[in-house]
């Protein structure tokens, strides 16, 4: 019934493009990384090292990402329900 | 001017053609002879999807099977979840992953080869997007898998939503909502989304589910009923369609509230092969003028004519889908002009709403006039509105325009108990007021319905306008004279003529 997070993170840098994001997200520990084409300068990071979903935030690697002078801003993903009609 | 259904000669020789009632209705599985999406006269016509790519934003699609396989646009195809460029649906005991194939036949399904039915828009390609073969969705997946190649993608069909229990009120969360709008601004994608299951409890719910921000972009739909929509689909308690099944088979069994959005999808599909150029806002107006009250009708909600003629009803919107009509439009159609937005006014002064009773607000509105978002012809209007009750689910909303058309915004969801969140600046949106002139005084009547007496406070009432400032259909060919169009052509054409006559009259008094 409570919060579900996932190991998406949604990730602004300040600039740089697709080599700065990897790089971002390879320091620290993201396995993957995908450009958002609808926000500029926005990146899907997803951790490989991380549940798929658990019941807390995971703060250490938001915390990290938010340290990082190139990052603007990181949040995690909540999961909601979507029902088939 | 509706042909004789014995007239139409379409003979495929899939087996289950002739129980796809929605295409052609011949009264087949109890249904009512004529009641379909009139695809034929499209298919007579020689649209047939060409050169489109339909999105289903679902659970993945059975690209090997013999009826989809042809049609399948594998470049197109991607899951964000698990970054598989091969979106096969995911086997499970049940064969739950089966509804995206499902929804990819009803649209897709190829012609004339003996294997399960017809798609609507038979000759158009299908792109998988899987995302729903989990147990809980992200924004960012969501917004990330609406947002997938545009460029090759022209509208994205989803048959998915909050669960509907009664009493959630969510829709799309922010990033998704920047997509939709990036798409839609950018790019011209149609989303066309599916509204609510078909449970009592759960009709009403739909008024303010997706609706909640008021996404104009998306072309609603429902195929039951209650929903201020652009129109609905409808199936009368033939619940059931049939269309492709995982791993090569067909079914009779697909959910009748799923398949409206992929059907719509065809429709419009034949709709963009007869014109390329069409808009999401050509596509509403195109919805607007050929939908069909056919033979729909409700006892309590009878059909009404708004403020410029144009027939709805509160549970079937502006009626079926015609394709035959649609494509013939869609030919000649010219891209509708600008759209403006203006603030109409605002109350922001609380007010009890009565136990019994109602409580009337008026709000008069110039609708921006002399300033540069002036709206003259309405498509959209919003009413956004804060307000918190001891039972959310008893609230009752209407509003009246200054042309005396009324619009239900929120009727009663028993299963609501809501009595400490309400609504929070929630943009609830009509379009039943199309093409009206917005000036003058608006009304909104708010009230309670149900056995025990409630208590509630509207703090907020703003009203958002959204259209245009010159007629949409003057430059429109006419090419049938009992259209829709023709009348709201006349109907334009006489009120420039009256307002220029007046401007003249101000100027010679002034002088």
């Amino acid at each position: 019934r409570g919060a579900v997070y996932s190991n998406h993170f949604l990730v602004e840098l300040h600039d740089g493009g697709q080599a700065e994001a990897e790089r971002v997200a390879a320091e620290h520990g993201f396995g993957g990384v995908r450009k958002l084409p609808f926000l500029e300068s926005g990146y899907f990071f997803y951790h490989n090292g991380l549940a798929k979903a658990r019941r807390r935030r995971s703060l250490q690697h938001k915390l990290r990402l938010e340290k990082d002078s190139r990052v603007r801003k990181a949040v995690q993903q909540e999961g909601f329900i979507r029902r088939k009609r | 001017g509706y042909r004789d259904i014995n007239d139409i000669d379409i003979n495929m020789n899939d087996p289950l053609f002739t129980k796809q009632w929605y295409l052609i209705n011949t009264g087949q599985a109890d249904g009512t002879p004529g009641l379909d999406l009139n695809v034929a006269e499209a298919w007579e016509l020689g649209y047939t999807g060409k050169g489109v790519t339909i999105g289903i934003m679902d659970d993945g699609i059975d690209y090997l099977h013999p009826d989809l396989a042809s049609n399948y646009n594998a470049k197109a195809s991607y899951d964000f979840s698990s970054n598989d460029p091969y979106p096969y649906p995911r086997y499970t005991d049940d064969w739950f992953n089966s509804h995206g194939t499902r929804c990819a036949g009803e649209v897709s399904a190829a012609a004339n080869n003996n294997i399960c039915g017809v798609g609507v828009a038979y000759n158009s390609k299908v792109a998988g997007i899987r995302m729903l073969d989990q147990p809980f969705m992200t924004d960012i997946i969501e917004a990330s898998s609406i947002s997938h190649m545009p460029q090759v993608i022209d509208i994205y069909s989803a048959s998915w939503g909050p669960t509907d229990n009664g009493k959630t009120v969510d829709g799309p969360r922010e990033l998704t909502l920047q997509a939709m709008a990036d798409g839609v601004n950018k790019v011209t994608v149609l989303i066309i989304w599916v509204l609510g299951q078909n449970g009592v409890y759960m009709l009403e719910l739909k008024t303010v589910t997706w609706e909640h921000n008021a996404f104009a972009q998306i072309i609603k739909l429902s195929p039951y009923f209650k929903v201020p929509l652009m129109f609905t689909l409808q199936y009368f308690g033939i619940d059931f369609i049939a269309t492709t099944d995982l791993y090569g088979n067909c079914t009779l069994r697909h959910s009748g509230t799923s398949a409206a959005a992929p059907e719509a999808a065809g429709v419009f599909a034949l709709a963009l092969e007869a014109n390329l150029h069409l808009t999401w806002r050509d596509m509403q107006h195109l919805t607007v003028l050929t939908s069909k009250r056919n033979q729909l009708h409700d006892e309590v909600h009878r059909w009404r004519r708004n403020g410029v003629g144009l027939e709805f009803n509160h549970l079937f919107g502006y009626g079926v889908l015609d394709a035959g009509a649609m494509v013939k439009m869609a030919k000649d159609w010219k891209t509708v002009p600008e759209r403006f937005h203006c603030v109409g006014g605002s109350i922001q002064e609380p007010e009890k709403i009565p136990p019994s009773g109602k409580l009337f607000l008026t709000l008069t509105t110039d609708a921006c006039e002399g300033k540069e978002n002036f709206v003259r012809y309405l498509e959209h209007v919003q009413a956004v509105i804060t307000v918190n009750s001891t039972r959310r689910g008893d609230l009752n909303i209407n509003m009246t325009s200054p042309m005396g058309t009324k619009s239900i915004l929120l009727s009663r969801r028993p299963r609501d108990d809501d009595s400490k969140v309400g609504f929070d600046k929630w943009p609830f949106m009509t379009t039943h007021t199309w093409g009206e002139d917005p000036r003058g005084t608006w009304a909104l009547e708010i009230g309670f319905v149900g056995s025990q007496p409630q208590r509630g406070v509207l703090k907020e009432w703003t009203l958002m306008l959204h259209g245009t400032q010159s007629a949409p259909y003057i430059d429109q060919i006419v090419k049938d004279y009992q259209s829709k169009l023709a009348m709201s052509k006349k109907e334009e054409l006489e009120e420039e003529l009256d307002e220029a006559v007046e401007r003249s009259l101000k100027s010679i008094l002034s002088k």
